[in-house]
């Protein structure tokens, strides 16, 4: 199965990474 | 409940494994030794800590590019995925590198990464995002020109996802056409 996201699950992801 | 030791620890993998480059002008020497790679990635988790980590477009210098490319496909008009291939162009006024550039950029990302383009993700190469003084561009390269079906969906899904008005018309070129131009102007294949 292809792995597709769309962009809500993405972005759910930025913030966490930004404050590493 | 308590998780089991390294439940939900995994990362979340991509369809594809990207690498990110960046091109920095400098006159002296030739065009392929200002491009270098970055770093390459393949999940979610990886994407945001790099993508967090580096330069927004609008901080870079005029003359410096991104490019985000799948992996074994180089930046370039040369590489045997790109030369049959094209683009869709998006040309912004000066005034947008601050107001909408870093958007445009980072949802232009966030398709290739998360295969927005459904079947036809697998005919896209990458993007490129050009940082000039006469008006920033940003474009996503495919890798079959003729591919019509392709290319006219890969178009109007991005045009969609960058939020452009009806009224905006985004143009795709042929990369052969960009490469034998006589002018600064390139003939659209396709427009939506």
């Amino acid at each position: 199965e292809k792995k597709r996201y769309d962009r809500e699950f993405l972005l759910g992801f930025q913030f966490i990474f930004a404050s590493m | 409940r308590k998780l089991p030791l390294g439940e939900g620890l995994e990362k979340h993998p991509l369809e594809n494994r990207w690498a990110l480059w960046f091109f920095k002008n400098d006159r002296n020497r030739v065009w392929q030794d200002n491009l270098h790679l970055v770093t390459k990635f393949e999940t979610v988790e990886d994407f945001w800590a790099i993508h967090s980590h580096i330069k927004l477009a609008s901080k870079l210098s005029s003359g410096c590019d991104y490019a985000l490319f799948k992996d074994g496909i180089e930046p370039m008009w040369e590489d045997s995925r790109n030369k049959h291939g094209g683009r869709w162009l998006v040309s912004l006024a000066k005034q947008q590198r601050q107001s909408n550039l870093d958007r445009l950029w980072l949802e232009t990302l966030l398709c290739l990464i998360g295969e927005a383009f459904e079947e036809y993700s697998e005919e896209v190469c990458g993007a490129v995002l050009n940082v000039r003084t006469k008006g920033d561009k940003i474009a996503i390269w495919t890798s079959e020109a003729e591919n019509q079906p392709a290319v006219t969906f890969i178009g109007r899904v991005y045009k969609e996802r960058l939020g452009l008005s009806p009224k905006v018309i985004i143009g795709y070129q042929a990369h052969a056409d960009t490469a034998t131009k006589s002018n600064s102007f390139t003939k659209n294949k396709f427009v939506v």
